[in-house]
């Protein structure tokens, strides 16, 4: 029972990958956390991303926690404005 | 609120746009009509003028595209990212794009075209996307009555950091 169901990953693995795509467009995720689906695998780069969660849910006024939680992951699902919020 | 880096601005008030092309979601009247009225928004509370033009290149140059439409900036099909708009600048700058693949429309049942516009129009101005939460400059899309519509305390002081008041308040 310790062992994730393969739909449980499956999901977890979409929710990353819909963060990085969001990260990288509206907060200018830099090159280096590219293929974060990869490197969360491997444990490497966490804390960039982790940052750029803060950023972002700092911005959205959420707990700062750095991780992807409902309430992340719930503004991350919701229509808006395509310009960036850390303006380039 | 915030302004792009650098706070970029028009330096004149008299600003022209141009339609482009027209969603087949409403009617070419209602198109105008919503863009009129989200241009307006911005107009009352500053002195910036703006003037619709039918040919040639105006300062904000309006369209509705699908997927990638010409910018290196491509829409990503139905919901998600609704439109998006150039800070002022020649050229591209104050562009302003709607993602075709949204439904738009005039009330609730999909996605409020004047409500995206007068967002849009904030971009194309100089105003960068605001923290607030009731703010009109917030990235994400929250439908209101149109009829109860006004610009937040927020929305109102960034404009007018750029602009100044109008001089008929």
């Amino acid at each position: 029972s310790a062992v994730p169901r393969l739909s449980e990953i499956e999901k977890n693995e979409e929710d990353w990958q819909l963060a990085e795509a969001y990260l990288n467009r509206f907060y200018k995720l830099e090159d280096g956390s590219a293929g974060f689906a990869s490197k969360i695998r491997n444990y490497v780069s966490k804390s960039s991303l982790s940052n750029k969660i803060k950023k972002m849910q700092e911005f959205f006024g959420l707990e700062i926690t750095g991780n992807l939680d409902s309430a992340t992951m719930g503004i991350m699902e919701k229509p808006r404005c395509g310009v960036p919020d850390v303006a380039e | 609120y915030n302004h792009f880096p650098g706070t970029i601005k028009w330096k004149k008030n008299k600003i022209t746009y141009r339609i482009l092309n027209y969603t087949p979601d409403l009617s070419s009247t209602d198109v105008d009509t919503a863009i009129r009225k989200a241009f307006k928004i911005w107009s009352d509370i500053t002195p910036l003028k703006f003037r619709r033009i039918l040919n040639g290149e105006a300062d904000i140059m309006i369209s509705f595209g699908a997927r990638e439409h010409g910018d290196n900036y491509p829409f990503d099909g139905a919901d998600g990212i609704l439109a998006h708009a150039f800070p002022p600048a020649a050229g591209i700058g104050g562009d302003t794009h709607f993602d075709e693949d949204e439904t738009w429309t005039m009330g609730s049942n999909g996605y409020n075209l004047f409500l995206v516009a007068a967002h849009e129009f904030g971009h194309a101005l100089g105003l960068a996307h605001s923290r607030d939460p009731g703010a009109l400059m917030f990235p994400s899309y929250t439908f209101i009555k149109t009829k109860y519509f006004r610009l937040s305390q927020d929305d109102v002081n960034g404009i007018q950091a750029l602009y100044g008041r109008s001089k008929s308040i």
